[in-house]
């Protein structure tokens, strides 16, 4: 059965899309197939593969809003065994429009019943809020990564946001399980990280156990060290393996890439 | 007259409150009167300079939303010189419940009025959206400053935000300039940052003797460099003067506020 990830996190600038577009690419180059959604008005994701979101003539508005039609007819191809699902600027009505229609917290997972059984990964990047979109994201998703930096003020949000996936697991979605963090950005040499590491960690390791749909969540490693190639490579419309394949933001993705795939295989 | 100044980007993580709350006390540590303005339900400004926001009586919140209220009774002493108008989270509904009110974007503007007079400089913290909160920031400002990092991606939402800043111009408040941009969490040494940084001085010198709100603004210097004190002094509720007085993040924010001082004395 196929992995199906939220990428995250209602605090901006935090890393998601470079972890969803890198990550997706990094499991695809394993030949493993993927499909990327990218669920932000902002369509940096579709942006960073190169994809023009202004010469689309269909895209993920489309599958949220006319749910009748095929949503296979919004996807295109990004790279070998990668499949896009990009954003437009008219998704950034579909927070208000989607509001008060007939089933629409759930026209992905509807979509994704479609689109789905193709993939053996569907990876979700969603945009900074809590909004229609991301709850979307996280009534189709199976599990919840949170990409976030390890910083003082990044810990401020994490209980709102695990307060929202609480939510949508009780009411719409008793499968999603945050599956953990995503430390990027990360300035591995410093004692400031290393102390909000091991607040998350304990905080973690204390609803093992329980109920949660974060009891069982980890903190993933590799950290992404903060690298300028990844902050780069999207002016060029590549992902960091193309772009800088011995960096080390192309080390740390293609490991965590790695490590993703053997924790499917082994289940 | 004093300066009104908003620190504004709905991107999210980009340096807002980190430059909101060390310029503030920039400033203030050269003797001038400033008010600190929270307008971000995370109430991280507030969080920065060690104000429990869960404790407070009153704050930005009941400024808003009660408008024949003296402001002054929500106003709490941050630092000497450093007077704060703080958040708490009951300002997560004021997006909501100002809509449709009387007056509702010029709450902040009119509270001024009562408040503004007494401080050489009045700084204010948007939140990373072009709510309401921040419209009432844009509406009370004269001036705006746009913090961002030298990023391909932070470059794709600035066209949005001077639109923003134009609508606001036009409609609510013809005297509103945007003075610059604040260059944060910057990699000086990068080919990237430097490029990016050259476009937005093209952009800008391209609008100069021209009829927008931005003709007439610039890339202040120095950039603030990115430095684990920025985000290490928030944790102690202190700004980075108190915390590591000698560390890049002070020095480049010292310097920002000098020129800021020594800018009004020049006009
Ligand atoms: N490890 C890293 N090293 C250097 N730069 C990075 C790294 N990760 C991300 N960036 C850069 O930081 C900025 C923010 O990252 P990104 O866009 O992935 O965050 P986001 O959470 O998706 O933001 P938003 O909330 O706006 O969607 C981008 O300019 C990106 O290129
Ligand atoms: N120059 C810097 N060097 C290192 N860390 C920084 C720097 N500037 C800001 N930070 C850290 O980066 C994170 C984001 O900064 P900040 O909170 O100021 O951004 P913001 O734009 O106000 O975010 P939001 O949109 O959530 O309000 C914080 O953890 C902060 O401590
Ligand atoms: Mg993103
Ligand atoms: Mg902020």
């Amino acid at each position: 059965r196929g992995r199906r990830i939220a990428l995250m996190n209602q605090k901006g600038g935090v890393g998601k899309t470079t972890a969803a577009v890198n990550l997706a690419a990094g499991i695809a180059e394993q030949g493993r197939r993927t499909l990327l959604i990218d669920l932000d008005p902002q369509a940096h994701a579709t942006l960073h593969l190169g994809i023009d979101p202004g010469a689309l003539e269909r895209s993920v508005y489309d599958v949220l809003l006319d749910p009748d039609d095929d949503p296979r007819a919004s996807v295109v191809e990004g790279r070998p065994f990668l499949d896009v699902l990009p954003a437009e600027v008219d998704l950034a009505g579909a927070e208000t429009e989607l509001a008060g229609m007939e089933g629409a917290q759930r026209r992905l997972a509807r979509a994704l019943e479609t689109l789905g059984p193709k993939y053996e990964f569907v990876l979700m990047d969603c945009p900074p809020s809590l909004g229609m979109l991301t709850i979307n994201a996280l009534s189709a998703a199976r599990e919840v990564m949170i990409p976030m930096q390890a910083h003082f003020l990044a810990l401020q949000g994490v209980g709102k946001l695990l307060e929202t996936v609480s939510l949508v697991a009780q009411r719409v979605n008793p499968v999603l399980r945050v599956m953990g963090v995503l430390l990027s950005m990360h300035d591995e040499n410093t004692n400031h990280a290393r102390e909000v590491v091991a607040d998350l960690e304990a905080f973690l390791e204390s609803a093992e156990g329980g109920e949660a749909p974060w009891s069982g969540a980890k903190v993933y490693r590799p950290a992404i060290r903060r690298n300028i190639k990844l902050a780069e490579c999207p002016s060029f419309g590549k992902t960091v393996f193309e772009y800088a394949p011995w960096a080390p933001g192309a080390l740390d993705f293609r490991k965590l890439a790695e490590g993703l795939v053997a924790e499917s295989d082994a289940r």
